[in-house]
């Protein structure tokens, strides 16, 4: 096949400013479309390269790390409002394979794999020896601290009553003993004083909202506290598909509320969204 | 004609390596 003159690929350094532009654009698709965890912050460019595509545009091939910031991914705080998790909260950094294409001077993403994983116990030991640790969501001391929360948010709210739709990350912290559980949940039609009532278990309505709970330990008893922020309703819409995708990658649930359930164990997650190849 | 041997630039700016890039918060 004959060599198409300006068909080669570039390689553009890491901190250029297209190639910038490009991970953000990666960073944003990513913060769009994931629907639990939390929301990630672009963190270090690790490879660039460029192809050409026909018949117009190029393709940005991209190797970025993220950190996990603070904000939950149903939350409609900005990004740049969010602050990044700090090492002694036992941060969780994202790892990001992403195709972007630029057409038009517009980027778009493609295909995107992102996986995110916690510090090691031995990093955050160093930093904070007497840090709590990010403990498995499905722990019994955890789960049972998230409900404990909301049943306390619910007898304390008057307007809608709320079900739990994931435990987000939790800690066991040793002095004084208890639990701290973030969790994430969605309104249902019900009022909050009719929460025993069978009809409350139709489809919930599409507002949600984002607890903070801590669940100590006493004599005879334990003690909750618990803070919740409830997001205004959203519009949900269909997620928008990768450009090449196909019927036999069908992307995740739109629907928060069918989205997969909590992570069995400490949140490793990942997304895997589209096509394979552009 | 005597000429002095071209005298190298001198230590100017070093230029970042192209990747990986810079680290925006902290490694983990």
């Amino acid at each position: 096949t004959p060599v198409v003159l300006g068909l080669e690929e570039r390689n553009p350094a890491c901190d250029d400013p297209e190639t910038e532009a490009a991970a953000l654009a990666g960073v944003d698709y990513l913060n769009q479309h994931v629907r639990w965890g939390y929301k990630h912050v672009l963190n270090q460019i690790d490879k660039v390269r460029v192809w050409p595509r026909r018949p117009s545009g190029e393709v940005y091939e991209l190797e970025f790390d993220t950190l996990e910031t603070t904000c939950h991914a149903l939350d409609i705080t900005p990004l740049a409002n969010c602050s990044v998790r700090t090492v002694t909260q036992h941060a969780v950094e994202g790892d990001c394979d992403m195709h972007v294409l630029k057409q038009d001077g517009q980027f778009s993403v493609v295909f995107a794999k992102c996986e995110s994983t916690p510090d090691s116990r031995e990093d955050v030991r160093k930093v904070c020896p007497q840090c709590p640790l990010l403990t498995p969501v499905n722990n019994t001391k955890v789960v049972h601290a998230a409900n404990a929360a909301l049943a306390a948010f619910n007898a304390q709210n008057n307007g809608s009553h709320f079900e739990l739709l994931e435990i987000s990350r939790a800690q066991l912290v040793p002095l004084p003993v208890s639990t701290y559980v973030e969790f994430a949940v969605v309104a249902t039609d019900c009022a909050a004083a009719d929460g025993t009532d069978p009809a409350c278990s139709g489809p919930p309505k599409k507002q949600y909202g984002f607890c903070k709970a801590t669940v100590a330990e006493k004599l005879g008893g334990e003690e909750v506290s618990v803070t919740c922020t409830v997001f205004p309703t959203q519009p949900v819409a269909p997620l928008p598909q990768p450009d090449a995708a196909s019927s036999a990658n069908p992307p995740p649930a739109a629907d928060p509320a069918v989205s997969p359930p909590s992570s069995p164990s400490v949140p490793v997650d990942s997304v895997a969204l589209g096509p394979k190849r552009v | 004609k005597v000429t002095h041997p071209g005298v190298a630039s001198g230590v100017g700016p070093v230029p970042p390596p192209p990747c990986p890039g810079r680290i925006r918060h902290f490694k983990i």
